[in-house]
């Protein structure tokens, strides 16, 4: 078949078999097509003799010419739960993500993993994930300040000023700490996070999160050296979660108790016992 | 409190800018790292005290597994027959989520502490997850269990006679490879 249907009383998500890739989501009474995808970024490399030459490192995000998407065939596999539904996708030797659902669980979660990013072509690289959907977002976007407040960004755009645009994608990234989001009059899609990452929306209906960083040149802005992972030999593996959440635009957009969930999930401690353990009163 | 002053002492430092944005030189990442490992195993002592107190399993282990980023535990590697896991919410509220504790592909029942059953169903971790380098291959999957917990909740895993098969939920799509 073409494709893969995978749901729960909540939650319905179809994925192009042909591709691998997600096509729609639906939930909260809405569908909406949203295509996932990975791409990378390549570093800027520069001598750092003035500002405009400065590569991107630890401190500046700085890519050199357009995004790069990986558009091979993704190889899935489908866990068909009761209470779980997961698709593992394999993007290729160093990208690879599950997408799941839970029963009574009102959201999408992606758990990507990413890395050692290969650089014996020498060039660094700088891994995102990006949703694609046809929400008309107006060059409009939304992002938390730390966790709190959710402040309005315009694409190209400052509040108080003309800026310069002349590096229009890191122009226009801001750092994700809790949630980004996009509307139209219609729905929301909200993403959220469980670590700090940089995020944009570079095109109306899209949002981004960087994932994996891997530089190969100093940015000279005072760390003294590349953000290489060089210690381990062959790089880092990263592993995290976003949850995405497609629903109907009323207010401001807020998911601060869920957002929580994220990084504060339940502490586990083990122990060996035949019997039933109590909380004492 | 010894154990608690470290720990309090190694989550100072990771206030620093350059350990929150990530910025520090590898070699002070790497130090970060150290710091906090020997903080976090000291806690842990400090963490069994406290739950031996606020529970009745008194001389129970209350074992922390640091590997459960990338589904791995020792404690449960060889078998969770018979393994009791404490839950303890951070949240300032109640929360319901589900749980994942690696575990061998066998039948097991989960039960709360009223001993009444609770719904569980093993699934397999992702290939590039058990590909991983250096990363014992002992469990390839997870047990998945729902927990509402206020603050402290126990549950009790236990191993059935019957094999569960797992295989026929299973549907792969291969890549078409050039």
């Amino acid at each position: 078949q073409d494709e893969l249907t995978v749901e729960t009383s909540l939650v319905k998500l179809t994925f192009d078999t042909t591709t691998g890739g997600l096509k729609t989501v639906e939930m909260n009474g809405l569908t909406e097509n949203i295509q996932q995808t990975f791409g990378i970024y390549k570093g800027y490399r520069g001598n750092n003799g003035e500002s405009k030459n400065r590569s991107s490192g630890a401190y500046v995000f700085r890519p050199s010419g357009d995004i790069e998407i990986v558009n091979n065939k993704v190889e899935l596999s489908f866990y068909n739960g009761t209470k779980v539904k997961e698709v593992h996708q394999h993007v290729n030797e160093w990208i690879s993500q599950v997408i799941r659902i839970y029963e009574d669980v009102n959201r999408v979660e992606f758990e990507w993993l990413v890395g050692p990013i290969p650089t014996d072509d020498d060039v660094g690289k700088e891994i995102i994930t990006r949703f694609s959907s046809n929400i008309s977002s107006k060059g409009k976007f939304y992002t938390d300040s730390n966790g709190r407040e959710i402040l309005e960004r315009e694409r190209n755009q400052r509040e108080h000023f003309t800026p310069d645009m002349s590096e229009a994608i890191s122009g226009n990234y801001y750092p994700v700490t809790g949630q980004i989001s996009l509307q139209d009059d219609e729905k929301r899609i909200t993403l959220l996070n469980d670590r700090a990452q940089g995020g944009s929306s570079l095109k109306d209906g899209e949002l981004e999160l960087m994932l994996h960083r891997r530089l190969l040149n100093d940015d000279a802005f005072g760390v003294g050296e590349a953000l290489n992972e060089i210690q381990y030999g062959t790089g880092l593996i990263a592993r995290g979660k976003i949850y995405l959440i497609l629903d109907a635009v009323a207010g401001k957009p807020n998911q601060r108790l869920l957002q929580h969930q994220l990084d504060q999930h339940f502490w586990k401690f083990f122990s060996k016992s035949n019997g039933v353990a109590s909380v004492n009163k | 409190s010894e154990d608690l002053d470290n720990l309090s002492q190694a989550m100072g430092i990771m206030q620093h800018h350059d350990a929150v944005t990530g910025t520090e030189k590898q070699a002070v990442a790497s130090d970060y790292d150290r710091m906090l490992f020997k903080a976090i195993v000291g806690a842990e002592n400090s963490a069994r005290d406290a739950l031996r107190s606020l529970t009745n399993l008194t001389s129970g282990e209350f074992k922390s597994c640091l590997e459960l980023n990338i589904s791995v535990c020792t404690f449960t590697q060889d078998t969770a027959n018979n393994v009791i896991v404490t839950l303890v919410n951070p949240l300032a509220h109640s929360s319901t989520q589900y749980v994942r504790v690696p575990a061998k592909n066998e039948n097991y029942i989960v039960t709360d502490e009223k001993g009444r059953e609770v719904f569980s169903e093993v699934i397999p971790v992702p290939w590039l997850v058990l590909a991983l380098e250096h990363r014992s291959n002992d469990t390839q999957h997870e047990l998945v269990f729902k927990a509402s917990v206020d603050k402290i909740a126990n549950f009790l895993i236990r191993v059935l006679p019957t094999p569960k098969n797992i295989a026929e939920d299973q549907v792969y799509f291969p890549a078409e490879r050039s």
